[in-house]
């Protein structure tokens, strides 16, 4: 089954 | 303060409906751009990004910036008093503890008046880049809507696939598989019924459709949407309305 990422990999938090 | 007023209740009452599912709490971030919200899934696989601009409001004051911290379940009960053609009104004080509803009706013998109670909502604020995406593919909200529900009876997982002939969605469960590939139709007469690609580059990527099944319950708030891929980066799948948007970003499942 693919592995599920999360956004915090691709999106920095302010 | 904030007072701002929408001449139909069902803009606000359908956003609320399309992102309840996928966020419970989060704030509602006025200031003089409209009122906007950002929020993830607990999981942090999914964002919501959401614009009501100041020109679709018939009125809206805003002095300084307002977080208006709101359990979405609760602000479901107040609008569920508002009929879709009622006048709304929002208003609260800086650094309010509630905000303030009122529903008017269009014989304007009616007038409703809810306040409902404010959280402190400490949200994380995520930096979503620019993005230059390799494809970009308008289509109905129905057309996707119904594809993601069907693909969703198979499998969990939906691998999608944008070309210069198409755009095509695959599946593989215990079932069997299924794939379904929309070719570019611009369809002159009604655009909105059309699909169009933009292609930079074939894209080809594997997405979860539980997620995307609920996204699809923003197809209420256009008749198209607009789905932008690149390899290896988040999904950005917009809703746009007349005067503001829902934006909904999915985290890819990268397979072996």
């Amino acid at each position: 089954e693919h592995g599920q990422e999360t956004l915090d990999a691709f999106f920095g938090s302010l | 303060m904030l007072e701002a007023r929408l001449e139909q209740s069902s803009v606000l009452k359908k956003v609320v409906d399309a992102i309840k599912d996928l966020v419970q709490d989060c704030n509602f971030d006025c200031n003089d751009s409209g009122i906007q919200l950002q929020a993830m899934d607990n999981s942090h696989v999914a964002l919501v990004a959401m614009h009501l601009k100041t020109e679709g409001f018939a009125l809206y004051r805003c002095d300084r910036n307002i977080a208006l911290g709101i359990n979405l379940v609760s602000l479901q009960k107040v609008l569920r008093a508002a009929q879709n053609e009622d006048v709304m009104t929002l208003k609260a004080e800086d650094s309010p503890d509630a905000l303030s509803l009122v529903f008017e009706n269009s014989e304007n013998d009616r007038i409703s008046e809810y306040d409902l109670k404010l959280m402190d909502i400490d949200q994380e604020h995520l930096g979503i880049p620019e993005t230059e995406y390799g494809a970009t593919v308008k289509m109905p909200s129905a057309e996707f809507q119904r594809i993601c529900r069907d693909l969703s009876l198979l499998s969990e997982s939906v691998a999608i696939e944008a070309t210069k002939e198409g755009i095509k969605f695959s599946c593989t469960g215990d079932i069997g598989k299924g794939a379904v590939t929309l070719r570019q139709n611009p369809n002159v007469e009604k655009p909105e019924l059309g699909t169009t690609i933009e292609l930079q580059e074939p894209v080809a990527l594997t997405f979860s459709l539980k997620y995307l099944v609920n996204f699809c319950k923003a197809s209420g708030l256009s008749n198209t949407v607009t789905i932008s891929l690149s390899n290896e980066v988040p999904l950005l799948i917009e809703y746009e309305m007349e005067h503001g948007y829902v934006r909904f970003y999915l985290a890819p499942k990268i397979g072996d």
